[in-house]
C-alpha cells in the first residue's frame, strides 16, 4: 500500500522557518550595498520531492529594512527594523533551497526592494519626512557637507564617501535633510587630504575601516550640519563593490 | 423512492462530525507576521 503524501509544509512549520532564516542570512551575506533585510513573513513555501532524502524548497519571503548597513558587523539579530513611520523599506525575495540528507543549502535568490508609499507614511504620520531620491540636490548637498564637517573636525583618518544608504527631507515645521551614507577611511589624515585630496585613497579591501555617518542639514535661516559618524574598525573579509560590479 | 435532502440536514450532520472544542487549523501560508505589513 503506497504511503500517504507528508501534509503540505505551513509558512510557520519550524522547516520553512530555518529555510527562511538560511535564506534572509544568503541574501544579507550576498548584498554589498545598502542595508541588512530582516525576514517579516514567510508568504508561500512550495516543497517538490527529488527522491529519498532530497527535496527542493522555493521561498517567498517579506523582508523589511533595517537599521544596519550592509557593512555594519552587527549581527541581523540585533539589527532594528526600520520603523514605519521612518518610511519603511520592504523587500519581495524569492529563494531556492534544497534539503539534502536532512542539510539546507540556498541554491538561487531574487529579491525586489521598494519603499512604502508616501500615501501610507503621511496618513499614520502627516509630519513624518518621507524618502528622497538618493540623487536629489538637497541630499547631495547634505552629504557632501555633513562628510566636509566631519572631516575638518576629526584628528583621525580623512573619510570618503562610499554611497549614500537613504535621504529623507522635511518641510514642515521647519526644513530638515536628514541623511544616511557609508564612508570608508583613506591612507591620508584631514591635515594631508587639505593639502592634496586627490592623493588619499580608500585603504585596500583587507585593511579598509568602513563606518556609517547619520547627519541633520538645516537649511533655514542658515545652514547648519549635525553628523554624527562612527567606523566598525578592521574587518576580515568584509569587500565593498563599486556601483556597477555587483554579479548578483 | 428518490427524497430529497435538505441542506439543512447535511449541515447539522457535519455539525456533529466534529469533536468538541475542535478549532480549525490556521491556513498554512502566510505565516505570521513578525514586524508589520506595508
Amino acid at each position: 500500500v503506497p504511503t500517504a503524501p507528508p501534509p503540505p509544509l505551513g509558512c510557520d512549520d519550524p522547516e520553512s522557518e530555518a529555510a527562511a532564516e538560511l535564506a534572509v542570512n544568503y541574501i544579507n551575506d550576498h548584498s554589498h550595498h545598502g542595508y541588512k533585510f530582516a525576514l517579516n513573513r514567510i508568504e508561500n513555501v512550495r516543497v517538490i520531492p527529488q527522491g529519498l532524502n532530497h527535496k527542493i524548497l522555493f521561498l517567498e519571503l517579506d523582508l523589511l529594512e533595517t537599521e544596519c548597513h550592509i557593512l555594519s558587523p552587527t549581527p541581523l539579530e540585533n539589527c532594528t527594523v526600520r520603523s514605519f513611520t521612518e518610511h519603511a523599506v520592504e523587500g519581495d525575495c524569492d529563494v531556492k533551497l534544497q534539503n539534502l540528507d536532512g542539510k539546507l543549502s540556498v541554491l538561487a535568490s531574487k529579491c525586489h526592494s521598494h519603499a512604502d508609499s508616501n500615501e501610507d507614511v503621511t496618513r499614520v504620520c502627516p509630519d513624518c519626512p518621507l524618502l528622497a531620491n538618493l540623487n536629489n540636490t538637497q541630499v547631495l548637498t547634505a552629504v557632501t557637507a555633513a562628510l566636509n564637517s566631519h572631516n575638518s573636525k576629526t584628528a583621525g583618518a580623512y573619510l570618503k564617501l562610499l554611497e549614500i544608504g537613504r535621504a529623507r527631507i522635511q518641510y514642515h515645521p521647519v526644513h530638515l535633510v536628514f541623511v544616511e551614507f557609508a564612508v570608508a577611511a583613506t591612507n591620508c589624515s584631514a591635515g594631508e587630504a587639505k593639502a592634496n585630496v586627490d592623493a588619499c585613497q580608500l585603504l585596500p579591501d583587507d585593511q579598509s575601516n568602513f563606518g556609517f555617518c547619520t547627519a541633520t542639514m538645516a537649511t533655514q535661516p542658515l545652514q547648519d550640519v549635525q553628523v554624527d559618524c562612527k567606523l566598525y574598525g578592521h574587518q576580515a573579509g568584509v569587500t565593498y563593490s563599486q556601483p556597477g560590479q555587483d554579479t548578483s | 423512492p428518490v427524497v430529497k435532502r435538505t441542506v439543512g440536514e447535511a449541515a447539522q450532520h457535519d455539525k456533529v462530525a466534529r469533536p468538541v472544542g475542535f478549532v480549525p487549523p490556521p491556513p498554512p501560508c502566510p505565516g505570521r507576521v513578525h514586524h508589520f505589513k506595508i
